[in-house]
């Protein structure tokens, strides 16, 4: 079972 | 003030269209440099970065940064409006609310002018970092987009495994499966760096909607690395790029 990541926790935030 | 001339509408079209289904509105960032755009979508799934230099352009001119925030859907109505090979100049003072379009005809015997209202959007932006990735393939657009529209009528996941042997997509579902392998050939219309191998698991619905850039070049560039957001990037001519990045499904 996978379930889909959120793109905004691989990247820092500015 | 602000004022950029493209020499062909067409261009402006393509970038709207490879926008505007992932993104119903977004800011343009302006400088002395270009114009770029960073947003992610409703869902906070993707995010869409793209670059147009300012050598892309006929005329340009940005006195001091300007953000102007659009509504996609009204752009794309305003730029119906234009025929393909139209010159666009888009415009706005310092202190807009307002943008202008005007096109104008290769003839230049008709102009047109439109204003558009400037949303004040809150956009976040995210630092991208430089990524190493794993496996870089470059592959025909047309391809890349057959691919996802047809792994995606089988399954909501579509999985990409890269190895030096070639790249290879699946999808599972209740009628069945599919799996299409491409290996790079000679003719080098498909083309392979790999470092090491990567799995990764994919939403197919955002993989269609990057596929929308598939008109603004003849190749797109995939990359990945473990543990990464995918990177799908598709060049504008010499001067940019919109780039997507899809995170990826992750084990429960």
């Amino acid at each position: 079972k996978t379930k889909q990541s959120n793109i905004s926790s691989f990247f820092t935030k500015k | 003030m602000f004022e950029a001339r493209l020499g062909s509408t067409t261009l402006l079209k393509k970038i709207v269209d490879a926008l505007r289904e992932i993104l119903s509105q977004s800011t343009l960032d302006c400088s002395d440099s270009g114009i770029q755009l960073q947003a992610m979508d409703n869902s906070h799934v993707s995010l869409v970065s793209m670059l147009l230099q300012n050598d892309c352009f006929e005329k340009y001119r940005c006195d001091r940064n300007i953000s102007l925030g659009l509504d996609l859907k009204s752009l794309s109505k305003v730029l119906k409006c234009a025929s393909g090979d139209d010159a666009v100049t888009i415009s706005a003072p310092d202190k807009a609310d307002k943008v202008q379009l005007s096109f104008e005809s290769a003839g230049k015997e008709r102009t047109a002018d439109y204003e558009l209202r400037l949303l004040n959007l809150d956009q976040e932006h995210l630092g991208i970092p430089e990524t190493d990735y794993s496996c870089v393939v470059i592959m025909p657009a047309i391809e890349f987009a057959r691919i996802c529209r047809d792994m995606t009528s089988f399954s909501e996941s579509v999985v990409i495994a890269c190895s030096k042997d070639g790249i290879k997509f699946s999808a599972s579902g209740e009628m069945g499966s599919a799996n299409i392998k491409l290996s790079q050939t000679s003719k080098g219309d498909v083309d392979l760096t790999v470092e090491e191998p990567v799995t990764l698991s994919f939403a197919g619905r955002y993989l269609s909607t990057f596929t929308r850039a598939t008109p603004l070049s003849e190749k797109v560039k995939i990359g990945m690395a473990a543990d990464v957001p995918l990177l799908v990037e598709y060049p504008i001519e010499d001067y940019g790029y919109i780039r997507y990045y899809l995170a990826p499904k992750v084990d429960d």
